[in-house]
């Protein structure tokens, strides 16, 4: 796992953080729980709490689905290419590429499409930037940067636990039941 | 588009998927460093887009595969685990045109991933020797 620079984090003492939907895209209720589930992959083993919104001018966490160039210097680039991205601790932007194809929910890996984006696995991965982590060379990690298309990964891993616990420390309910990765049991890996 | 699931995506649609952003950078699986190749400034903004490629002007980028190039794919393969060649291989052309997060690799020169750990320095005494560092986890 990796920071960004200088280790960006909420601040001491956040528990619980608020989220809320960009009002023009009017995300129905189906898609909306799948960011629920996705926040609660990161509730589960760190000490913070996610909480929709409705207010998105004050939302600690602003979510929105945009195309091309939406003002913030990073354009999105159509179908594939980048998915999505997230900025550190504390701005809350999170932007995900209009032009894809996301499948809500299902066995993404079925999909006939070949460009179909499985937008859970998309937005764990964002919610860690949001929280403060960067990118990870621990391919089964959910903080690799890259996924292919029709493919589901929402499952954190010692990788990504270890990252999160390190910038708020561990949810007490949390058994550290997560799968270990290839780099876990390599003794030598000599990081 | 919004799919509620795989079953609802129409034959027709499945049928005509537009080609992804990045395909046309297969084009360059097998450029190699020191000669010149038609494009390949766009690559260069692929990778300056991650944090590969610093201090320099988009606007100033050639089509030569130079040695900030090089470095940049060096630096990629080693955060991806790849074989560290510094060409544009297979297998590290499979990699850049995957889909993936808008989010640099390489922020600020300063971090991440497998590069950020090594004390890789880009001169060529060094290049099929980087220096390892230990770092506290």
């Amino acid at each position: 796992y990796s920071f960004f620079p200088g280790e960006p984090r909420w601040p001491a003492g956040t528990k619980s953080l608020t989220y809320a939907f960009d009002p023009n895209e009017n995300l129905d209720e189906t898609t909306k729980q799948v960011f629920a589930n996705a926040f609660n992959q990161w509730s589960k083993v760190t000490t913070i709490t996610f909480s929709e919104t409705t207010s998105f001018s004050t939302a600690d966490i602003k979510i929105g689905f945009y195309s091309g160039d939406h003002g913030d210097g990073e354009a999105f680039d159509g179908v594939l290419g980048t998915l999505a991205h997230a900025f550190s601790p504390t701005d809350g932007r999170f932007h995900l590429d209009k032009a894809e194809d996301w499948v809500v929910s299902g066995d993404v890996t079925e999909s006939t499409l070949s460009n179909a984006v499985d937008l859970e696995s998309v937005a764990v991965h964002e919610i860690g930037h949001l929280l403060g982590l960067g990118h990870s060379s621990v391919e089964e990690a959910i903080m690799y940067p890259t996924i292919s298309s029709k493919t589901r990964k929402v499952e954190l891993v010692n990788d990504d636990i270890d990252g999160i616990q390190q910038l708020y420390g561990s949810n007490p309910n949390f058994t550290g039941t997560s799968a270990t990765t290839s780099r876990d049991r390599d003794s030598s890996y000599g990081f | 588009r919004f799919f509620p699931n795989p079953s609802s995506i129409p034959t027709w649609m499945s049928n005509n998927a537009p080609p992804g952003a990045w395909d046309a950078y297969r084009n360059f699986t097998g450029c190699s460093p020191g000669k010149t190749y038609d494009g390949l400034s766009k690559l260069k903004n692929y990778f300056q887009r991650f944090g590969y490629i610093t201090n320099a002007p988009p606007s100033n980028f050639t089509d030569d595969f130079d040695d900030a190039l090089e470095s940049a794919v060096r630096a990629y393969q080693q955060n991806f685990n790849l074989n560290v060649t510094g060409e544009l291989d297979n297998a590290t052309m499979n990699y850049i045109v995957k889909p993936r997060c808008g989010v640099a690799d390489i922020i600020n020169g300063t971090t991440s991933m497998n590069s950020g750990k090594f004390n890789f320095n880009n001169t060529s005494e060094n290049k099929e020797n980087p220096k390892f560092h230990t770092v506290a986890h």
